[in-house]
């Protein structure tokens, strides 16, 4: 769906939690 | 600044681990690219650790990761416009 897409990629940002994490399976 | 060690990635929570792992490959990476570094930095994040770590260690793969990262946004850029103009 177009919602998810568009917050693709996770952005890093120095000093700030990543984002992307919980997407990734362990 | 010492190297990320495979030691060091294990003795750190996973979240922690990619934490740590971004916090290294942003400023390589804004070197390259400064307008797309939070996103080029966000997508490598997504690939396994031990690979990241390769990469850490060999300018020219993370290079040419880089590269391919820029070509995968540019696409979804392009994509993402069409779909907004459809």
């Amino acid at each position: 769906n177009g919602s998810s897409s568009v917050n693709w990629p996770p952005e890093f940002r120095p000093g700030e939690p990543w984002k992307g994490y919980p997407n990734i399976d362990p | 600044q010492e190297p990320l060690t495979a030691s060091m990635l294990a003795a750190a929570p996973p979240q922690e681990q990619k934490q740590m792992l971004g916090e290294r490959l942003y400023p390589l990476i804004h070197s390259l690219h400064p307008s797309m570094a939070g996103k080029i930095t966000g997508m490598l994040l997504e690939i396994d650790n031990s690979e990241l770590l390769l990469m850490l260690e060999s300018p020219e793969s993370l290079h040419s990761k880089i590269e391919e990262a820029v070509a995968v946004l540019q696409v979804h850029q392009i994509s993402e416009a069409s779909h907004k103009s459809n």
